[in-house]
């Protein structure tokens, strides 16, 4: 469902060049649990980026489903982002004046579901992540580790095929680590949802089954997970 | 030099109340390095931000240095804010449209130092976390982890008396964790800084040398760090 063929990615700050991925080739099959993992500054969230259609890259290709995102006008691009996908980002990027339920609901007021059968999902995913009762809450009012299993609520309340998360448990602590880790294991092994997740935690990537490692921009390491 | 007396914390919520702190009452003395622990909700960030004389108790009395910080005017406790402590917020809270150099320096402009002193001191504190040569990056153009890194050198760079750090290695792998745990160490062995410090992992909190946990609003352990 993934294919990245030699990408390299570029920023440019004024005369000076950043490049943050280098020459990146890999392949994610449907229905596989990778997790991504490597130093801070290494290149994690740039890919992830990328994979989830928020950025294209200086050089070589992203195929998803088998389609070059490069061919994929904005619209294209807006649409598979809200159907296929579901992004965890590394700083949760929930809408301030929106409280929790709200926040949730979002990506199935874009997909055109009824306000009824949207409460009762956002509820149904704000309860998995143990936060029924903080729905009213505005992101403000809501502890860093409540914040981000909102978002996390939020990435998987349309039921996506691919979910990108990036960072998603890094402000929880191990029982709430583990309750999300195990919801993600649900939906990949029942609704076989494919799930890229970048962790620094080698706790958390033995739920996966396939660690990719990355340094400097480059792909390093691609293992299998042990009894995974 | 922290005094926390029977703190309760409320905050309201149209009809609701959250109770985030019950009955809190604890002692840190000079020089001491603590390590705050508990689940997502438990009332840690709610803690920090009374230590840091960002938010005021419902109830109790919460003495810094002595002084009931009821009795402070605004101008008065945003003196101390600047003048004696240094924080790491847990999400950074680094200004956007100044580069990494500019926030490291801010808080130097607020006590008047010297444009040429500011630089060199600021240099000396990003290079501290390895980011020297990221100083002309904007938040926006740096990674989650250098983020918070930058967030960590603004909090040392006025070598600050009290340090309050907030998951301060949340997105941060286990390299640069340990060179930030190494610098505060450093900080408070050499200059005596007092250092409290949230965090949810264990290899973190043995680099403190006392452990508090939180469960639900309430102080529930308070032990030493075995050979610290
Ligand atoms: N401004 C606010 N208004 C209402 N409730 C709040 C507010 N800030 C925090 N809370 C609530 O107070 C409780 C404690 O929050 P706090 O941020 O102190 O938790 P925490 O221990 O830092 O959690 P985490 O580990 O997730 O960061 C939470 O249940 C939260 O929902
Ligand atoms: N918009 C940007 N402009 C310029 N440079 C950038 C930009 N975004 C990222 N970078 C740089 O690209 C490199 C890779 O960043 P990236 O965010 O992918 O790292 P990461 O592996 O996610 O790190 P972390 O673990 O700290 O989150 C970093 O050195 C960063 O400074
Ligand atoms: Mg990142
Ligand atoms: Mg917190």
């Amino acid at each position: 469902v993934i294919e990245v063929d030699r990408v390299r990615k570029v920023y440019r700050l004024g005369e000076v060049e950043v490049e943050a991925l280098k020459d990146v080739s890999l392949a994610i099959g449907t229905g596989e649990f990778v997790a991504v993992m490597g130093a801070s500054g290494s290149g994690k969230s740039t890919l992830m980026n990328i994979l989830g259609c928020l950025d294209r890259p200086t050089e070589g290709a992203y195929r998803l489903d088998g389609k070059d995102v490069k061919e994929l006008d904005k619209d294209a691009l807006a649409r598979i982002r809200r159907k296929k996908i579901g992004f965890v980002f590394q700083s949760y990027n929930l809408i301030p004046r929106m409280d929790a339920q709200e926040n949730v609901e979002l990506p199935m007021v874009y997909d055109g579901i009824a306000a009824a059968a949207r409460r009762a999902h956002a509820l149904d995913a704000l309860r998995a992540v143990g936060l029924q009762e903080r729905s009213h809450h505005l992101p403000s009012q809501l502890s860093g580790g409540q914040q981000q299993r909102v978002a996390i609520a939020r990435a998987i309340v349309n039921t996506p095929s691919l979910l990108l998360a990036d960072e998603p448990t890094g402000n929880l602590d191990t029982a709430s680590s583990d309750e999300i880790m195990g919801i993600f294991q649900g939906l990949n092994d029942e609704r076989g949802i494919t799930i890229v997740l970048v962790t620094h935690e080698p706790d958390i990537a033995r739920f996966a089954k396939r660690v990719l490692r990355f340094r400097d921009g480059q792909l390093i390491q691609d293992e299998p997970v042990a009894d995974r």
